[in-house]
């Protein structure tokens, strides 16, 4: 099992619509400051509800809505939502679901008194634990260490032996 | 379950001493506070590099912490990999040679997992399948620039 | 007292504003929370990057973080030098485009202040007038393996 | 006014005795992982005594003492005392002493029972508030941003509005 591709839609700096192929292997991502590259490792984080402590650098969720110069803020034609889908290649039923693929997607929509927030399994809405209960399946848990964000590389070696073990306690 | 935690306790504690020792050339080992009730405890990691005397971990330099946090993690890895690891900069307090090292780790390991890691490093681009270029347009949005097969 | 916090205040944010510019191309300012009594309030940055939509400061990113703290560290510095400083690996988030512009910031600072800074990185390496090579002997003591004129 | 060299003497991995000579211009300081180049920055904190709220990496002062293989620690033989020496360049009379050269020690001596810290300006044994009152007509304050520790770098962008507007009362 492995990420076949993601697909943005307003999320963070990618801004319209992007989908962006991966390959089962070793992929680097490179780029100038600011072009995006944390942005993508968020849009993982963000679909597969996997931020637990980690904040995406947002304070909540609607900062995570593309707010550039295209998006007109200042009307009401501002973008209101914003998406991401991570597709797995399914083929070796990782995910225990008769499918080749499978799609996880999160849109957080905007509204005037606050926003929403919708997870989707293969087109289907379902909850973060229904999300939480499959990514286990597959061996992807919220506090793994599968996804190390910017300037956390060392956070093993700063935390307090108890939150150490823990991470021992997760996996067993 | 206290028989469940030494299964995946000792096994990883395994993979972490060969790990640490072909990053750094030195000892490491992780080490529990109390192992008649683990739960009653903590963990601490001992990581001695190649020809040093122990430090405390705190003590050691960025470069050091990074080695020993990068070989707990591939020693999880090992014990029960995950389909994809997704990594930002994890190189960033690495010299050259240690950027090398790690580089050459994450091949390994892309056997038999995705691996997708963001850096600015030159031996780290050079050593993967694949690299992706970000680059930011005119109008603030980021766009992908092409996918180059290394 | 409120009137000599001004002087400083407004000399540091003009030096700010001229350096953000020169660092990233954009516009930078010092914002105070309350400009009737700035003791009751904070100060906030107002950083937007060359052609890019203002963001909370929390949003940018890594490197667009480090020229922003670092164009304010240069702003103090113009408004009251200090005889030296030390900066330990303040280029490890910056493409190599940024270390060159950080480095020949400092090149042109040093003109009036003492800059010793630590780096891997080769832009920041060659615009230094002098390098300190430190080394690990085998019985875990450093030691200074030369003095490179540049 | 500037530095014109630093002596070590069994400060962190500095055993023995060195001293590092500095112009006043651009230099970097380069070499592999733990090789030593922040702890000649930490010399630099300890010695000034601008720690404040930096650790040096240090739970306890005596922790700054060499105890590498050198050091024997097992038996009584062990290192003692670690001490750093910095020396300014007076020749503008930044600090208000008529000397060419200023030199600022710090020594730390473990004893059975603790441990003691002590101050010289100039050969004369000082307190650390001394220190500091000199340092100050020189333009160095223990919080000032001349002194950037490793990973501290975006420490500006994530502190309180209020703690960064303390930087510039600080100043004023
Ligand atoms: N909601 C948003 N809408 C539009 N742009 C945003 C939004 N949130 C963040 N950004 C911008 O996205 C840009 C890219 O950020 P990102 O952290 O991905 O860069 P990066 O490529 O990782 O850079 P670095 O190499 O410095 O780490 C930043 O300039 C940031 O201001
Ligand atoms: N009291 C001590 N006695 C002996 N060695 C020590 C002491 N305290 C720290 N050290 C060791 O000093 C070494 C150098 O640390 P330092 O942080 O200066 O390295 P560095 O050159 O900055 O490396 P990096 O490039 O990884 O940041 C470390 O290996 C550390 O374990
Ligand atoms: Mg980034
Ligand atoms: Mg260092």
């Amino acid at each position: 099992m492995h990420i076949k591709d993601i697909e943005f839609e307003n999320f963070k700096s990618f801004g319209k619509q992007v989908r962006i192929p991966f390959f089962n292997d070793f992929t680097t991502i490179s780029g100038p400051n600011g072009s995006g590259k944390s942005n993508i490792v968020d849009g993982v984080i963000f679909a597969l509800g996997l931020s637990g402590s980690r904040t995406m650098r947002a304070e909540k969720l609607t900062d995570l809505i593309f707010n550039g110069n295209g998006s007109s803020k200042g009307d009401n034609k501002g973008i209101k939502s914003a998406r991401v889908t991570v597709r797995f290649d399914n083929n070796d039923r990782c995910f225990p679901v008769d499918y080749d693929t499978v799609e996880i997607t999160r849109k957080v929509k905007q509204t005037e008194s606050g926003y929403y927030s919708y997870y989707y399994f293969n087109d289907r809405a379902c909850t973060l634990s229904e999300i939480h209960a499959n990514l286990a399946k597959a061996g992807i848990r919220p506090e793994g260490c599968n996804v190390v964000m910017q300037g956390d590389v060392t956070r093993i070696t700063e935390m307090t032996p108890f939150e150490r073990r823990k991470l021992i306690d997760e996996i067993a | 379950k206290r028989q469940t935690f030494f299964d995946s306790f000792n096994n990883i504690n395994e993979y972490f001493k060969s790990i640490f020792a072909e990053l750094s050339g030195g000892h490491g080992e992780l080490i529990l506070e109390n192992y008649e009730d683990p739960f009653a405890g903590g963990m601490t990691i001992r990581a001695q590099p190649a020809d040093k005397t122990l430090q405390r971990l705190e003590a050691m330099s960025g470069g050091e912490k990074s080695l020993t946090a990068l070989a707990f993690i591939f020693a999880i890895q090992q014990h029960q990999p995950a389909p994809f690891y997704a990594f930002d900069e994890i190189d960033m307090f690495l010299d050259g040679a240690n950027v090398e090292r790690i580089a050459s780790r994450i091949e390994k390991s892309a056997e038999n997992a995705q691996f997708i890691v963001v850096s600015l490093r030159k031996p780290m681009i050079q050593a993967a399948n694949h690299t992706i270029g970000v680059a930011m347009q005119e109008n603030d949005i980021s766009s992908i620039t092409g996918m180059q097969l290394n």
